[in-house]
């Protein structure tokens, strides 16, 4: 099924540093 | 040891890979040297890293504009995936440049990478932002100006995410109309 994100869910990863 | 649940590794995957373009006016060079890829993406995290790490529109010299594209679609009216399309267009007000053109422009990719239009997404192509003396303008771009069930729904929806006044109206033109328009303005095939 379609991959839709919410603002305030996208907004959670802007400064979450991925640590990979 | 404890194994980290993917959640916590796994990268969010977007619904589409997208290519965020520059254009920067340079009068001595042709118009698609002056367009330039910036970088693709296809995950929420890479998104950041490129949105965090470039310049914000209200910085950028006039002339200059931001493309985010899905991957494939050339950020051009005759690209075969616009040249039947035509776009939502908003012009901003000089001091909106200072208030609102930063936030609306993250809102609008934010809408973009979200698919936040529904089924209407599919037709969404890309947005554009143009820095301009006169007033920036930002656009969202849909593949086929036919689609007016889609449309409204674009429309309607952004329109409702950037809480505009509702007698902000916002114009749905055809690039068709835009690119052989005789006066200055162009019609509108659509608005809200």
């Amino acid at each position: 099924e379609k991959k839709r994100y919410d603002r305030e869910f996208l907004l959670r990863f802007q400064f979450i540093s991925v640590s990979m | 040891p404890v194994a980290a649940s993917p959640e916590q590794y796994i990268k969010h995957p977007l619904q589409n890979r997208w290519a965020l373009w520059y254009f920067k006016n340079d009068k001595s060079k042709s118009w698609t040297e002056n367009l330039r890829l910036i970088s693709k993406f296809d995950t929420v995290e890479d998104f950041w890293a490129l949105y965090n790490h470039i310049q914000q529109p209200s910085k950028l010299g006039f002339g200059c504009d931001y493309c985010l594209f899905k991957d494939g679609i050339k950020p051009m009216w005759e690209d075969d995936r616009n040249k039947l399309g035509g776009r939502w267009l908003m012009t901003l007000s000089k001091q909106q440049r200072h208030n609102d053109l930063d936030r609306y422009w993250m809102e609008t990719l934010l809408c973009l990478i979200g698919e936040s239009f529904d089924e209407a997404s599919e037709d969404v192509c890309g947005a554009v932002v143009n820095v301009r003396p006169k007033g920036d303008k930002i656009s969202i771009w849909t593949g086929n100006c036919q689609n007016k069930d889609a449309i409204m729904t674009i429309g309607q929806q952004y329109k409702e995410r950037l809480n505009l006044p509702i007698k902000n109206i916002l114009g749905y033109q055809s690039h068709d109309d835009t690119s052989s328009k005789s006066g200055s303005t162009t019609k509108n095939m659509y608005s809200v």
